[in-house]
């Protein structure tokens, strides 16, 4: 009994039924915040951002998901069309309309920049599944949705200028955009569009970046937006972390040598940080996997798979599985999407693990949920992911399961609806 | 094409060294 209990101990995660109902508090950390280049990352919809005001309505987490979807759905059209796959199936993809007022793929997570002369506060979605970054701009000659801070207005900064269309940089935009840039009144003009229809059209300029008062960079180039709708939920726009040379990676490159990393809180109600450059941390106890071939001459940054672990066994699944589809890493996706055999595999051995507790409804896409409501303490399996050269991730608890509310509690992740994707 | 979501990398440093082609995952940077 007692190696029972051990193995238990060291395969399952045991906490406490309550602990799972997120805080209506912000509870901030300062792990980072004091760092160098260290921006504090916050959910855009939890009591820690600024956009959570009566100002701007939040989406419930039906929304979030079906909206993750479309955020997917764009992903997978964009890497098959730069790969040049056949296999991809366009009539599949669910488009979800853009609406004022929701939100982008809105798991996403905000920080605060400053820009221009004198120095504004504007609060951006990081995204490392695009590269432009953009912000809304007054006079917003076309349309400017609703944002909580005061729309950034170039003409009061003395820093602004407009790139001009015989500028070099302005035949940039076709890779960070994926649209031809066009000219009006020899001004360089941008697009952009997501997945779910959203969009932003504006200059393309320069301005002072203002990251921290001692990471201040001059001449950054971004979307001054002067026609933006959709699902931007509040925030003021957006902070590209792709890989395109006008990434905010790239063009600060000189001085971080294109290094950055993230910790996402846990939970609503908690912090974390955006952090440029190498730290201590982020040398020491790191393991490194290489970015996978598949997404080389891409903006994503892609992963190679190799195996999952469920409460210490490894699942049964071929090599081939993972391979044949390959992966990304994007800090804007919800959940987890897996081939559809892992995801079987996975959703199996979970079930096998939990058998001790009620199955309930599915939730969105989210199909294996629990209802743990007469439930005090509860055991959750641990769930590891094998990457290229030996690396081998535990996730926290609060990246296995999703918590709509107790009675239906679900393992947070899914499958694609096709082997190759 | 498989996708690492966000609610997965709750609490992990997730490390972009994109000069080195390598991304990294570590436990202890975000307790």
């Amino acid at each position: 009994p007692r190696e029972l209990e051990s193995e238990h101990l060291t395969h399952m995660h045991t906490l406490d039924v309550s602990s799972l109902i997120p805080s209506t508090t912000c509870s901030p950390s300062t792990k980072g915040s004091n760092k160098r280049a260290s921006l504090t990352v916050v959910d855009k919809h939890g009591p820690c951002s600024q956009l959570n005001h009566d100002k701007v309505k939040a989406p419930t987490m039906t929304e979030i998901l079906e909206q993750d979807q479309s955020r997917v759905n764009s992903i997978h059209a964009r890497l098959s069309k730069k790969l040049g796959l056949n296999g991809f199936h366009a009539s599949k993809a669910t488009t979800i309309p853009a609406k004022s007022g929701s939100t982008i793929g809105s798991g996403n997570y905000v920080v605060t920049i400053g820009l221009g002369t004198p120095k504004r506060d504007l609060t951006l979605m990081f995204d490392t599944g695009s590269d432009l970054t953009w912000t809304q701009c007054k006079p917003c000659l076309k349309s400017c949705y609703q944002q909580k801070e005061p729309t950034f207005d170039p003409s009061k900064s003395s820093t602004y200028s407009n790139i001009s269309c015989s500028s070099s940089v302005c035949s940039k935009l076709s890779s960070a955009t994926g649209n031809s840039p066009r000219c009006s009144s020899s001004t360089c003009v941008y697009a952009i569009q997501y997945g779910d229809q959203s969009f932003s059209v504006g200059f393309f300029s320069k301005e002072k970046l203002t990251l921290t008062s001692k990471d201040v960079f001059n001449n950054f180039l971004f979307g001054c937006g002067e026609n933006n709708q959709g699902l931007f939920s509040g925030a003021a726009g957006l902070l590209g972390l792709g890989r395109d040379p006008l990434s905010l990676i790239q063009q600060t490159g000189t001085k971080y040598n294109r290094v950055f990393s993230y910790c996402l809180p846990s939970t609503s109600s908690a912090t974390g940080h955006l952090t440029f450059g190498k730290t201590a941390s982020s040398s020491g106890a790191i393991k490194f996997t290489p970015l996978s071939k598949l997404t080389e001459g891409t903006s994503f940054y892609g992963l190679d798979i190799l195996g999952i672990t469920v409460g210490g066994k490894k699942l049964s699944i071929a090599t081939s599985v993972f391979s044949n589809a390959g992966a990304v890493i994007d800090s804007g996706t919800v959940i987890t999407r897996l081939p559809p055999d892992a995801y079987s595999a996975l959703k199996a051995a979970f079930k096998v693990a939990m058998k001790s507790y009620p199955l309930t409804s599915g939730y969105s896409l989210l199909d294996t949920c629990y209802d743990l409501s007469k439930y005090k303490t509860v055991s959750i399996p641990k769930i590891s992911f094998s990457f290229s050269g030996n690396v081998n991730v535990d996730l926290d608890v609060s990246g296995i399961i999703l918590v709509p509310k107790i009675s239906q509690v679900c393992l947070a992740f899914a499958g694609n609806s096709e082997d190759d994707s | 094409v498989g996708i690492f979501g966000n609610v997965q990398q709750r609490r992990l440093e997730v490390v972009y060294d994109v000069a080195g082609g390598r991304v990294g995952f570590g436990s202890a940077g975000c307790t």
